[in-house]
């Protein structure tokens, strides 16, 4: 449902996504 | 936010800033629930008119404590122009043009962005997950953000204890990052049966908010460096790709 992919998958693809662009990122 | 970087130019005190400002917005929405059960408790509701009323009262109770602390802000703040000054750092006038040449402030901007989109969206969705998809008792509506409020809390204080540079920011996203793929992956399948494992997985969607998010706003602090008098603009712009990017997610998601 709607609700599993809000609460679940798009967290979760979201996190993926920041963990890539961090790794990437000169701090 | 954009205060925390005139108050201070060392990087482990702004992300202990940072870290107690996420701990004390965690209170404020802990301080909801116990206005709540004081409205509660205080009045009966017999019609529907009633939770009507209760509902406005804790309305209008958390506006009022809302509008006092902005109060005791605005009188009790001292102006952090009095400490640039001791920093030593110019006032000249940073254009807008100057951060769109930093490529930092896009990958900054879009981990904030997906960091408060996690984070909000899922917030969203939680009540209706537990009652709707989990079939939980009315009270896990309240109870499993209330774990998670207290669990973000606590992270937040123990991140204030520590020594920060940028590795260990990109090191402490990453962790929370990787709890909120496993946390994200056990809603996606948990079968109903085992709805009381929500109250498990919403302290580590907790930790993972907090570690995220603090971090996430001490990228931006590490973005604006010395450049104080650009602060406002990049927080105020990448706030409002949030807030934007949260809208549309929602928008999308609401479609289907």
């Amino acid at each position: 449902s709607v609700t599993r992919y809000g609460l679940g998958l798009l967290p979760a693809v979201c996190s993926l996504a920041g963990m890539a662009i961090t790794y990437t990122m000169k701090l | 936010m954009s205060m925390v970087n005139c108050i201070s130019l060392n990087s482990t005190s702004r992300v202990v800033m940072a870290s107690c400002r996420n701990a004390f917005t965690m209170v404020a929405n802990l301080s909801l629930y116990a206005v709540a059960l004081v409205v509660f408790s205080t009045t009966k509701s017999t019609t529907h008119s009633d939770i009507e009323n209760q509902y406005h009262w804790i309305a209008y109770t958390s506006i009022f404590i809302g509008c006092c602390f902005v109060g005791v802000f605005h009188l009790g703040t001292k102006e952090p122009r009095l400490k640039i000054r001791v920093h030593g750092t110019s006032y000249a006038r940073i254009s807008w043009a100057y951060w769109f040449k930093k490529v930092l402030y896009y990958q900054v901007g879009l981990v904030y962005m997906l960091t408060r989109l996690a984070q909000n969206v899922s917030q969203a969705y939680l009540a209706f997950y537990v009652i709707e998809d989990m079939r939980m008792a009315k009270s896990a509506k309240a109870l499993v953000p209330a774990i998670i409020y207290i669990s973000s809390f606590i992270v937040s204080i123990i991140m204030q204890e520590m020594y920060w540079t940028g590795q260990r920011l990109k090191a402490y996203y990453c962790a929370g990052g990787v709890l909120w793929v496993f946390c994200g992956a056990s809603i996606l399948f948990l079968p109903q049966s085992l709805s009381a494992f929500m109250y498990v997985i919403s302290v580590f969607i907790g930790i993972a908010n907090a570690l995220m998010t603090v971090t996430g706003v001490s990228m931006q602090s590490v973005l604006v460096g010395s450049d104080l008098n650009g602060c406002a603009f990049v927080y105020g712009s990448l706030s409002f790709l949030d807030k934007v990017s949260c809208g549309l997610a929602v928008f999308v998601l609401q479609s289907f």
